[in-house]
């Protein structure tokens, strides 16, 4: 399941991965 | 701070207009002439924001490109760029479930590129950037809708509880910290109710 769903934000959501 | 964003990244995704959805081909599924008229008026929608774009990204599909040619008439001189990431697929399985529609196999291939699209193309700024971006991506609802909750961190799986019309414009707003706004969802107001398809 890709992304967090928790609820709770992610301010880091689009560093966690390299960019294809 | 030098690796720090300081722009605010304006993405506007615009499901392409109604086509022939007949053929099994993609080069001859193009846009009825109803669909044509429907670009016309996200072209002009999108001209009338008064904003300067930096550029429009589209789906190598046929409908999306022939969208992006007219809606490119409305806004001279911004740069077109054609992916393959965002062609239309199936994202991820959809929950609730649907019977009707079960591409068990696409999810895998499908899924890993449009996930790859989402982390491709929707970021904050770099921190290069120094004037705030107005980006337009003519894509596909299925991607859309799967972009719409990744940007929002809401699970994935609802992507299937959401429509979007044919030419509606979806607008996500992500500032410097990384904070993401949906400012609108598949706004199709610009066009008149007998204009509006959902094919």
């Amino acid at each position: 399941r890709p992304g967090p769903t928790s609820g709770v934000w992610d301010s880091n959501w689009d560093k966690r991965e390299p960019r294809s | 701070d030098n690796l720090r964003a300081k722009a605010t990244r304006h993405i506007f995704l615009i499901r392409h207009s109604q086509y022939n959805s007949e053929s099994s081909l993609d080069k001859d599924r193009t846009l009825t002439e109803l669909g044509r008229e429907q670009a016309e008026l996200t072209g002009c929608r999108l001209a009338s924001l008064g904003v300067k774009f930096d550029k429009i990204v589209h789906s190598s599909m046929t409908r999306a490109i022939e969208t992006t040619d007219i809606i490119s008439k409305h806004l001279p001189g911004v740069n077109r760029i054609s992916t393959d990431l965002l062609r239309e697929g199936a994202p991820i399985e959809p929950d609730p479930p649907v019977s009707d529609w079960k591409p068990e196999a696409r999810y895998y291939e499908d899924g890993a590129r449009i996930e790859a699209a989402f982390r491709n193309f929707i970021h904050r700024a770099d921190a290069k950037q120094e004037e705030d971006s107005y980006e337009i991506f003519v894509c596909h609802a299925n991607v859309i809708r799967y972009i719409v909750c990744r940007a929002l961190q809401f699970p994935p799986e609802g992507w299937l509880r959401m429509s979007l019309n044919n030419g509606s414009i979806t607008h996500l707003v992500i500032r410097p910290s990384g904070r993401v706004a949906l400012r609108t969802l598949g706004d199709s107001g610009f066009m008149p109710p007998d204009k509006i398809t959902r094919t």
